[in-house]
């Protein structure tokens, strides 16, 4: 599904560089759970970004079911994402004048819903992440746990057949991570590919597959693990 | 050095009123390592805002160092939080504009430090939280755990009394996360009191006692804990 072709990024830092992501060949299979791993500053989050068409390498390829995302034009690439992906971010990227249901609804919006399938489904996927009755507060009327849930439940509004999510149990106390991760499972039995970055090794755990990250973004795949 | 005198705070949405924290009495000892606990959406983010002078209660008094901080005006309580209290928040709340450097240095400036001495301290904290290298990086050119780190930094900078931390940990891998805690430890036995909000069982059992909040913002200490 992904094939990362010699991908590498660098930053000018004035007369210094620094190596986010180290040249890195990868295949991701359809329907695979994989976990990305590594300290802070390891290279995760541009990892992910890379995957998700939002940042262009500096080096190599990245392709996507058959695509050279950074070959396709800005447009291509963005409706591309939005049939295919679901992009979890690691500081939400909620909209703040919309309250948490309208922001889980916009990406029914664009697939064209009616009103009330809208409607109904953003509830159903609130509730199911525990915030049924917190449906109507606006981010800033949320705790930071409640506003990373609703960037989940906006991700999997329309069912994309990716979900990349960064760090998506950061902020969330252990019964509450373990009720996101029951969810990212159940989408991975559906045959949804899921792309993980994590601190926790309790999330890492769940994936088959753990890719580790260090320092520079040097990375290589752990020995196969049993979920 | 904190007393929580019948302390509630709820919050009007449309006609319904949530509870972000139910009626609360608490003493918190000079020199104390407290942690807060709770699920997501419990009310410690509010409780520790209320204790850091950031926010008022509907009800109750909260007294710090024998004053009641919400009887003072907004100057005196915004200077004796300069004084006496760093307050690392969930969303880091860094100055995007500044480098990490800059926006360490921010509460040595308002010391009145010599400028050599500013760069000197903000650099050593830099180093010891391992963003040495990232000094001059802004908070766009920083990954989500080293931002948080900054903030730890920024906070820590000008050597309060008091330390009120809110999920400190929440973005880091296990190595970083045991850094930021044996700082905290250190500051603590320098006998500084420490308020820390976690999601984290391994940082709470650092504490000498723990509030555990619930939905609704009710809390009660746990049985007495050996750190
Ligand atoms: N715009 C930029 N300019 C310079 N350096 C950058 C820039 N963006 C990121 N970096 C650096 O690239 C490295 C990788 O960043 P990245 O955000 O991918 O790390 P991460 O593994 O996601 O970290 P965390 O676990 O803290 O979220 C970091 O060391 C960071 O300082
Ligand atoms: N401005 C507001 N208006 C209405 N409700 C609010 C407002 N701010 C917070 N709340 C509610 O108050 C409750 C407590 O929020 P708080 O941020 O203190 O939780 P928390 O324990 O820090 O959660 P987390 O672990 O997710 O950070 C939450 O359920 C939240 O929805
Ligand atoms: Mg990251
Ligand atoms: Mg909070």
């Amino acid at each position: 599904m992904f094939h990362l072709e010699s991908v590498s990024k660098q930053y000018q830092q004035g007369d210094k560089t620094v190596s986010a992501l180290d040249t890195t060949t990868l295949d991701i299979q359809r329907g695979e759970f994989i976990a990305i791993v590594g300290p802070s500053g390891s290279g995760k989050s541009t990892m992910l970004t890379l995957l998700g068409g939002m940042l262009a390498p500096t080096s190599g390829k990245v392709w996507f079911g058959g695509q050279s995302l950074y070959d396709l034009t800005v447009t291509e690439r963005a409706e591309l994402r939005r049939l295919k992906m679901g992009f979890v971010f690691q500081t939400f990227n909620l909209i703040p004048y919309l309250t948490a249901l309208e922001n889980v609804e916009v990406p029914l919006l664009l697939r064209g819903d009616s009103k009330q399938n809208q409607r109904r489904r953003a509830l159903e996927l609130l509730d199911q992440l525990g915030l049924g009755d917190r449906a109507h507060h606006k981010p800033n009327q949320l705790s930071t746990g409640q506003q990373q849930r609703v960037a989940l439940a906006r991700t999997l509004a329309n069912d994309p057949c990716v979900i990349l999510a960064d760090e998506p149990t950061g902020n969330l106390d252990p019964e509450s991570r373990n009720q996101v991760l029951a969810f990212l499972e159940e989408f991975h039995r559906q045959g949804k590919t899921i792309i993980v970055v994590t601190h926790d090794p309790e999330v890492a755990r769940r994936a088959a597959r753990t890719w580790q990250m260090n320092a520079g973004g040097v990375g290589h795949l752990l020995a196969s693990q049993t979920p």
